[in-house]
């Protein structure tokens, strides 16, 4: 049974996308059937696994405006035998939201492509741009689980509120079954004051439902998208690829549980 | 004459906000008569600066909903006699997006509202959220010129053509006299191999726009708006508060010439 898990948080740099790109290729790397979607405008996952935007034909922006299904966009990567799906963003998304508005059961459109394909995987990923609006929503209401990335520092904290209120919108609304996968600290820095204050802060509050490992700052998690890679290829001994490789475990460990 | 000065990059977490802060009171600071207008539903510019946004009963949403006029709802903060004027952002600003769409010259509204009042300040700075959609766009056609900051990472390059195409249309249909204010990089450090590359491909790319003042990655900027403070206030001998000093001081050279 697969499990969907959308990567939100409306803050901007909090490591979405970076989360994206390696959580999922971690996963594959463990064996485990994994699909990447990239629901952000910029393009930043797409970009980050080494697809060229602009030679993207067709994306996910003509599934949710429902003239292509997933599988007619599904770009397989293979790295030495290490597979990876990933629905690719190009341009044409930005126009989505205002193009979305109107049309029936707009929050359900991606709910409804991935239904078609989830049997053929055990993850399905879908990156988030830094928004509430209606890509965000889509993607929270094909999820079964949100997984929040929270950057160690004051602004952070503050959009949470913002970000669960949504939250507990689509669950009324449109997902009853969406819950709270896992809280994510990113760039944690264990001698910064700020680090630990924003860490301990957000434990008080998500509890178990934080992550027991995160992300320290890496500067070489910042250096593979610019060679089109996951951590895994570009730095294999890097603190950032053994810190996502330990997050894919614990991934994994709870979908036991659930 | 006042400037007015539209702070925008839609990859999140460049440091728009961060620069819309400091730099508006450094301007305060050496004597100019400032505006800051919070663009962004997260309000991390209002929360900045000290306001409290649950305490905000009328917000920039009301003046883009045409119920208030900036006068109504301006701010005026005084730190030992240096003031600063901040039209505040509270959650309300999340809906306007979707609410402007079928406004009458929606794309005008906030041009309208600081054609009102611009001539009581020297500088009007307005923070935008990570997204290239209508408060963008409301503020790029409110705007004289444009400061992009680009954080020194891969991504931030990736998203400057989306960020030119929409200039470029801003300006033939909404704003012809839009200009680029200047290019400003963010979270430099000289250290990184990453950081130079990016600089000198944005500075092949602008070339004299770039301002010469550079922002490095310094801890005391990531903590001062957790005490809603400006970094002068905060820890005036920091790198940050130099920083910024310095790029206000390039601000209002560039001011003169143009
Ligand atoms: N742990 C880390 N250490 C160092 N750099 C990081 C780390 N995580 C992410 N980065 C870098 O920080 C920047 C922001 O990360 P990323 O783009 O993944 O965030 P995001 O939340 O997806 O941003 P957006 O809101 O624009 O979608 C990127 O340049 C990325 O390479
Ligand atoms: N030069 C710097 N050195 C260290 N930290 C910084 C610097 N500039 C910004 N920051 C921190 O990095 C984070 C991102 O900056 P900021 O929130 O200003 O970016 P933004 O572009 O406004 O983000 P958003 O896209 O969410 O609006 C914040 O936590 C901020 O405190
Ligand atoms: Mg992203
Ligand atoms: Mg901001």
């Amino acid at each position: 049974m697969s499990r969907v898990i959308n990567i939100a948080n409306q803050k901007g740099g909090v490591g979405k996308t970076t989360t994206s790109v390696n959580l999922s290729s971690a996963l594959a790397f463990l064996g485990k059937r994994c699909l990447l979607i990239d629901l952000d405008p910029q393009g930043n996952t797409t970009a980050g696994v080494g697809i060229d935007r602009a030679e993207v034909t067709k994306s996910i922006y003509d599934v949710l405006l429902g003239s292509s299904s997933l599988k007619d966009i599904i770009h397989v990567l293979d790295w030495d035998g290490v597979k990876l799906s990933v629905a690719p963003a190009n341009l044409s998304l930005a126009g989505a939201e205002v193009e979305l508005i109107s049309e029936f059961s707009r929050e359900m459109r991606l709910k409804n492509a991935i239904a078609e394909i989830r049997s053929e995987f055990d993850f399905i990923f879908i990156d988030c741009p830094p928004s509430l609006g209606l890509l965000t929503i889509n993607g929270l209401t094909a999820a079964d689980g949100v997984l929040i990335p929270v950057q160690c520092e004051y602004f952070a904290l503050e959009g949470l509120s913002q970000l669960l209120k949504t939250f507990d919108l689509v669950r009324k609304h449109l997902n009853p079954s969406l819950v709270i996968e896992g809280v994510l600290m990113t760039m944690y820095d264990a001698r910064l004051n700020l680090s630990n204050q924003v860490a301990d802060e957000v434990k008080n509050f998500f509890k178990d439902k934080v992550y027991k490992s995160s992300i320290p700052r890496n500067v070489k998690l910042s250096e593979a998208p610019g060679f089109g890679k996951p951590i895994f290829l570009y730095e294999k001994n890097s603190k950032g690829s053994t810190a996502y490789m330990d997050l894919a475990k614990e991934v994994m460990g709870r979908e036991k549980v659930s």
